[in-house]
C-alpha cells in the first residue's frame, strides 16, 4: 500500500461554496454551473451526494479564493430560479490529495489517509476521489500539520 | 470547450453504498474503510459532502456489484461502532465520466454534461470530479441513452 502512493499535493487557495437543499431533479446542476462557465469562473471540485429523501440534496464546489465574491454574487442573483435553501461559503479551507498511480482500490489508501488525519484531530469536511487520488477538504489552519503527517504515514521522507 | 473533451467512459458494474448520518468527527471515515481494505474489497468512488449541522453527514462509496453483499455485511456487523443512522445500497447505478485532459475549469464541461443529461430527463444522483474528469452516478437503465447523448453533445462522433 505504501509503495503505491507517490506524493501528497495541497492547495490552500480554494474557497468552498455549498448550496444547501437544491432540488434533486434533472436540470438543477446544469443551471448552477452555466452562469459560472459564462463568467469564466474556474470551478475545481464538484461534490454532490445522493438525496436522502429524493427531494433535495446539497451541492458543494470549490473556486479560487479570488473568485469567491463573484461566484457568490452570480449564484445569489439567481436564488429564485435555482430554488436552493441557503448558500454557505468558507475560504478558510485547504484541499489535500494523496496521489498514487495504479491505486487499484481506494480503501487502503483512504484508510491510512483518514486515520492519519484523525490522529492529528483533523476533521474531514469533504471527500472526493479519482482513479489516482483521494482528496479531502480540511480547515486551512491544519494544512502543514496534515501534509507533514501524511508524508510520514506514507513513508515519503521528510518535507 | 468541446475540443477539450476527449472521451466518455462508463461502467455499469458499480454498486452504490450510502451511510446516512455518520458522525462528523475525526476517525469516522477511517473506521469505515479500514475493514474494507483488510477484506480486499475494491472501493472506487468515495463522496462525502459537508455536514449541514456540524454533527452528521452522509458518506457514499462504490464497489463492484460482486462485492456488494460482502461490503454490506462488513459494515453492518460494525453498526454499533460506526454509529451511522442507516445503510442504503443500490446496484442499479452506472458511473458516467466525461474526460478532458487540460480541463482548466470544470464549470463549462460540467454544464454541458449536466444539461445534456437533463434534456434526456436523467437525474444525477452523485457528482465527483478530478483534474481531468467529471463523473456522475445515474440510474443504470439510462447508461446507453446518456453515453450516446454525451457523445453527440461533445461532438465525439457517433458510437
Ligand atoms: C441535484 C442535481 O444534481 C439534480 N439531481 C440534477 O440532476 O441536476
Ligand atoms: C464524516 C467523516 O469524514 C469525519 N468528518 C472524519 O473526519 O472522519
Amino acid at each position: 500500500e505504501k509503495e503505491l502512493v507517490s506524493g501528497i499535493a495541497y492547495s490552500s487557495d480554494e474557497a468552498k461554496v455549498t448550496l444547501v437543499k437544491v432540488l434533486d431533479k434533472p436540470g438543477v446542476a446544469a443551471a448552477i454551473f452555466g452562469p459560472l462557465a459564462e463568467a469564466n469562473i474556474n470551478v475545481d471540485m464538484i461534490v454532490q451526494n445522493v438525496s436522502e429523501d429524493g427531494k433535495a440534496t446539497d451541492l458543494t464546489f470549490t473556486v479560487a479564493q479570488n473568485d469567491l465574491e463573484r461566484t457568490v454574487a452570480k449564484i445569489e442573483e439567481r436564488h429564485q430560479d435555482l430554488g436552493y435553501g441557503t448558500l454557505v461559503h468558507d475560504s478558510k479551507v485547504a484541499k489535500i490529495s494523496v496521489i498514487g498511480v495504479g491505486m487499484r482500490s481506494h480503501a487502503g489508501v483512504a484508510q491510512t489517509m483518514f486515520q492519519t488525519l484523525a490522529e492529528k484531530g483533523i476533521n474531514i469536511q469533504v471527500i472526493s476521489t479519482s482513479e489516482i487520488k483521494v482528496s479531502v477538504l480540511i480547515e486551512e489552519q491544519y494544512t502543514e500539520l496534515a501534509v507533514r503527517a501524511l508524508h510520514s504515514a506514507y513513508a515519503l521522507g521528510t518535507l
